[in-house]
């Protein structure tokens, strides 16, 4: 048998060492590493890997410094709108959602999908009114915002595009700029 | 957008992403990540996979199945399908991104061909790696 493993990723873009300060990147360690380690405890406490990828998702949303959940991006309205799959890969089931704009953990109400619905894929209201039936509570969309996502997105209109996750440096690293 | 992939004690794996989407996307607009075989995606007979970046061209490939049928099919090792799709296919198309990955012997790819990627793998009992690229 292979020794259990868990990988966890923090999003792309044009990330770049000299943008980060110290304190900014060893912010994004610190969570990167506590996340990684719950899911290593989980794995070595014999958890599934069903569960272990729910935890270590549920606990990247949960933090502000990534794009989803809470620090997720801004949509051109300026609202959020958020999306999540997960998968087992023994049975070959999956639960997913798309759009949902009040739901604090997507990777809960997908994994619900997964688990109590008949169905692969919900989206929008459908998506929330299964979770909110199924238990989930439902948040203020503003719960998701933070001033450095505002500013990516004033950003973003100003040039007209749009932006992957870390497309733009953090708010205090911008005004080191000569 | 954030993932897991894992390995278990009982050979099981797992994938899942969650994701805001893009700055400034259109509202209503949907990605990769919600889409199985596209930005996640999971099968004991070879691979888990959790994507990340230009959701639309992850879309377009398939990228997370991707890995999957080219070890199924073409019987490439993890490490030469993630850089086929990541390296090759994915630029090619002018998408931008990586993805997380874990095949059933419990081998972990990291690619990506954006500029940077956070991320972060730990083996039970291991000390963890976690980088910032």
């Amino acid at each position: 048998m292979s020794k259990a493993v868990i990988a966890i990723h923090g999003g792309a873009g044009a990330i770049s060492r000299g943008q980060l300060s110290p304190e900014r990147e060893q912010q994004y360690v610190a969570a990167l590493s506590a996340i990684v380690e719950k899911g290593q405890q989980m794995l070595e406490a014999d958890a599934s890997a069903l569960d272990v990828v729910t935890e270590a998702v549920r606990l990247l949303e949960e933090c502000p410094l990534f794009n989803a959940g809470i620090g997720s991006v801004f949509t051109a309205d300026e609202r959020h709108e958020m999306d999540a799959c997960i998968m087992d890969g023994n049975l070959l089931q999956a639960g997913a959602v798309a759009g949902v704009r009040h739901l604090r953990n997507p990777v809960l109400a997908a994994r619900l999908v997964l688990e109590r619905s008949a169905h692969v894929l919900l989206i929008g209201d459908g998506a929330e009114q299964f979770a909110v039936s199924q238990g989930m509570a439902q948040v203020e969309n503003s719960l998701f915002s933070t001033p450095e996502r505002h500013e990516q997105l004033l950003q973003a209109r100003e040039a007209g595009d749009t932006r992957l996750d870390h497309d733009a440096p953090p708010l205090d690293e911008r005004s080191k700029m000569g | 957008t954030v993932g897991a992939v894992a390995l278990d004690s009982m050979g099981n794996l797992a994938a899942a992403t969650s994701t805001g989407g893009m700055t400034n996307k259109l509202p209503g607009r949907v990605g990769d990540t919600p889409i199985v075989g596209a930005g996640c995606y999971a099968n004991n007979a070879s691979v888990a996979v959790s994507c990340t970046g230009t959701g639309e061209v992850f879309m377009r490939m398939l990228a997370a199945y991707d890995i999957s049928a080219l070890m199924e099919y073409a019987g490439l090792s993890l490490q030469d399908a993630c850089e086929r799709v990541i390296l090759e296919k994915l630029p090619a198309l002018g998408g931008s991104g990586g993805l997380i990955a874990i095949d059933r012997e419990g081998n972990v790819a990291l690619p990506f061909n954006s500029e940077g990627m956070y991320r972060a793998f730990a083996f039970a009992g291991d000390a963890p790696n976690v980088g910032i690229y």
